[in-house]
């Protein structure tokens, strides 16, 4: 599998939302 | 940073962490929150000092064990025979299913009766939840708080062997349980050989003053050895029914969501349920279910565009085998031919810079010694569903010191991975 990591992944707002099977992204998550 | 749609502009005094924590007030504004920090940044100070000391270099061999157990459990479970080396038996047997290695961000939780706080990594690529317990019969690393004893805590009881519950760790540790006087004993061993092994349990886990669990599973680690780097152990968030997110469903509906810090001098947040309100502006992508490792949270990625331009890979490169998306491995890693793709494209962009050696994984690397800013071109990936990211400019770099940044990413071995 590729793998989506960490450093790539900062600064942005994850959203797992695993019932409602989807996972999001928004940037400027930390501010 | 200044940002054009195309490239990105980075103030290089800007790349080098500072040695002061400048905390975001982020998580305490919201509900159900807890503040997400950096293991080797000066936000936590732990009890480990050799931790401050491990190169990057040593971080990314870390990274990719992490890496090479993730795909040996899909190798493993789809019966295809992967050439990847599994970790050396000691006492357990190897789990390629949870890998800590690497994993990088830690939040602080309140455990027992009364509350203790604890400081645990934070692991989507993980179920289980283990801390090290006293009397810590066969060993405990150096960690930043007092190591928790169920002796002084009113909440905790073990689990007994013939509980359906023991037989639950099975899936989450890849170990069948173990059974001491009539006592469960979990057994966890991570990708880079790191083990935890002790009492599997109950106890109250507080997450926040008001978020507080009683009866919550975890492993009471007796014997814990490994890169944890002062933090008292882990927090399971992968999709198992032992997993945190699955044990507080009820009040969450599986819901969670976090920030990670831009620098290790900043902090982040882990916010379970919606937190007062997801941002509107998330855009969402269905999450995909891999079969062969239906703990882990996959993704669908449609493609990728450097400097603007969308790059030329076939969909199926990216189809044949999935992806993954895990707060615990650090650097981005892509299928092959998706990744000659993304560096060839880089490079061009790049080629008034001075390159520099390879630093482990990292292929592509620069000396910018000599300069003050640079322009670094846009990096975004697509999703399933239309998503659009763009990273953001502290991911696209990664270096020891400004003579040595190289992009912060990487091919897999194989197309199959």
């Amino acid at each position: 599998v590729a793998i989506f990591g960490n450093v790539q992944q900062q600064t942005l707002e994850v959203v797992y939302d695993a019932n409602g099977g989807r996972v999001g992204f928004a940037p400027n998550g930390c501010s | 940073e200044a940002k054009s749609e195309t490239s990105v502009t980075i103030h290089l005094s800007s790349f080098l962490p500072s040695p002061v924590c400048s905390p975001s007030s982020h998580a305490a504004g919201r509900k159900s929150s807890l503040e997400v920090v950096h293991k080797r940044g000066p936000c936590f100070r732990n009890g480990d000092e050799k931790s401050s000391s491990v190169s990057h270099s040593e971080i990314l061999q870390q990274d990719q064990a992490r890496v090479d157990s993730i795909h040996s459990k899909f190798a493993k479970n789809s019966g295809i025979a992967g050439d990847v080396k599994q970790p050396d038996a000691a006492e357990l047997p190897a789990n390629d299913g949870s890998v800590v290695g690497s994993a990088n961000y830690i939040v602080q939780v309140g455990l027992g009766t009364p509350k203790k706080e604890l400081s645990l990594v934070f692991d989507t690529g993980s179920d289980l939840t283990w801390t090290q317990c006293e009397p810590c019969v066969k060993a405990c690393y150096k960690q930043k708080e007092p190591i928790f004893d169920p002796r002084l805590s009113t909440s905790y009881s073990n689990i007994s062997c013939s509980s359906t519950l023991c037989s639950s760790l099975s899936s989450a540790t890849g170990n069948s349980p173990g059974c001491e006087s009539s006592t469960c004993i979990y057994g966890i061993k991570y990708g880079d050989s790191s083990i935890s092994a002790g009492f599997f349990a109950k106890e109250t886990i507080s997450l926040t003053s008001s978020d507080v669990f009683p009866g919550f599973l975890f492993g009471c680690g007796e014997n814990n050895q490994g890169l944890f780097s002062g933090a008292a152990g882990l927090l399971g968030l992968g999709r198992d029914p032992i997993s945190i997110v699955s044990q507080t469903a009820s009040k969450f509906n599986k819901l969670f969501s976090y920030c990670l810090p831009s620098s290790s001098s900043s902090t982040g947040h882990l916010t379970f349920g919606n937190g007062g309100g997801i941002s509107k502006s998330v855009q969402f992508t269905p999450l995909s279910t891999i079969s062969q490792g239906t703990s882990f949270y996959g993704l669908d990625i449609t493609g990728i565009s450097v400097g603007g331009q969308t790059l030329p890979i076939q969909s199926s490169v990216f189809t044949t085998a999935g992806a993954i998306i895990d707060s615990g491995t650090v650097i981005t890693r892509l299928p092959p031919d998706a990744y000659s793709a993304l560096r060839t494209a880089f490079r061009q962009q790049m080629s008034k810079y001075p390159t520099a050696p390879a630093l482990s994984i990292l292929d592509t690397c620069y000396d910018f010694s000599n300069y003050t800013t640079i322009s670094v071109p846009e990096i975004s990936f697509s999703f399933k569903g239309g998503v659009l990211v763009n990273i953001d400019e502290t991911g696209l770099l990664y270096g020891t010191s400004l003579s040595q940044v190289c992009l912060a990413f990487a091919g897999n071995s194989e197309a199959s991975d």
